[in-house]
């Protein structure tokens, strides 16, 4: 089944 | 100095009170333009970015940009104790730049109730994420359709199974879902024009055909704050989380950015 991802792939933290 | 004005019950409220099952606390930025808010969930699936302009509220006043984490959870439960007809305050002085002040004034004025919040350290949940204006155009496929109508799809999956597998093409735009008592499928034919009416739903951007699956928990909660707006808009991408908005008056919005589930 899907694995759930992180937003971290897709914004950069400040 | 800032300080906004809003009468209980206003917008704002019931936005914090929707987000609440997904963040507790926020980084807030005030400047003369309005109020804005971001937030990341503790498992970092979700993104949350609101900006209310300044013409949304009773009085609205910022003298100098200002950046201030809050306890949401703190700040809700405190507004939570105002009254109906209340008149309540929110302000910070460049003097006490620790706490933040709520204040409630009855609506015959013979009765105020202040409260101190203190701030805290909320820079982890500041992300630089682009204008909405360069992002809308990587999106492959965007529409918009009434809140309710998000809201009863999200809970109808939501029987079935954890996850949504969002679809949207030129033909049609569908939420389905498969678990071990069986399936579920809601199919919507867009209606294709720039003008989205407020009852249908409608494909305002489409670039290609494109699917996403999602968690269904997550989509609950962007829908719970969506239905306080009549419509919502979906943006899906596979580059991009999954974005929904909703407008707040002319300029204002709330956008919820949610990470996708994959298959390796």
């Amino acid at each position: 089944s899907p694995t759930q991802k992180t937003l971290d792939r897709f914004f950069q933290s400040s | 100095m800032f300080e906004l004005t809003m009468a209980k019950g206003s917008i704002l409220q019931g936005v914090l009170e929707a987000i609440l099952d997904l963040v507790n606390v926020a980084n807030v930025d005030c400047s003369s333009k309005g109020f804005s808010l971001q937030a990341l969930d503790t498992e970092h699936v979700v993104f949350l970015s609101l900006f209310f302009p300044s013409e949304v509220f009773r009085s609205y006043r910022c003298d100098e940009d200002c950046s201030m984490g809050i306890a949401i959870a703190d700040m809700v439960d405190l507004l939570r104790a105002s009254n109906d007809g209340d008149i309540i305050t929110i302000k910070v002085t460049d003097q006490n730049f620790e706490d933040i002040t709520i204040t409630f004034e009855s609506p015959d004025k013979t009765k105020t109730t202040d409260m101190d919040l203190q701030l805290v350290d909320a820079r982890s949940h500041r992300l630089k994420i682009s204008e909405w204006h360069d992002m809308e155009s990587e999106y492959q496929a965007i529409f918009c359709m009434p809140s309710a109508q998000f809201m009863l799809n999200c809970k109808s999956l939501s029987v079935i199974d954890d996850d949504v597998v969002i679809r949207v093409n030129e033909e049609v735009i569908s939420f389905s879902t498969k678990g071990k008592s069986g399936c579920v499928n809601i199919s919507h034919v867009p209606n294709k024009t720039d003008n989205p009416e407020k009852a249908s739903v409608t494909l305002t951007h489409m670039r290609g055909p494109v699917s996403l699956t999602l968690n269904l928990r997550y989509m609950k909660s962007c829908a719970k704050v969506s239905t306080l707006f009549d419509q919502v808009k979906i943006g899906l991408s596979t580059k991009l989380p999954l974005m929904v908005e909703c407008k707040i008056a002319e300029k204002g919005y709330i956008r919820y950015f949610v990470a996708p589930k994959i298959t390796e």
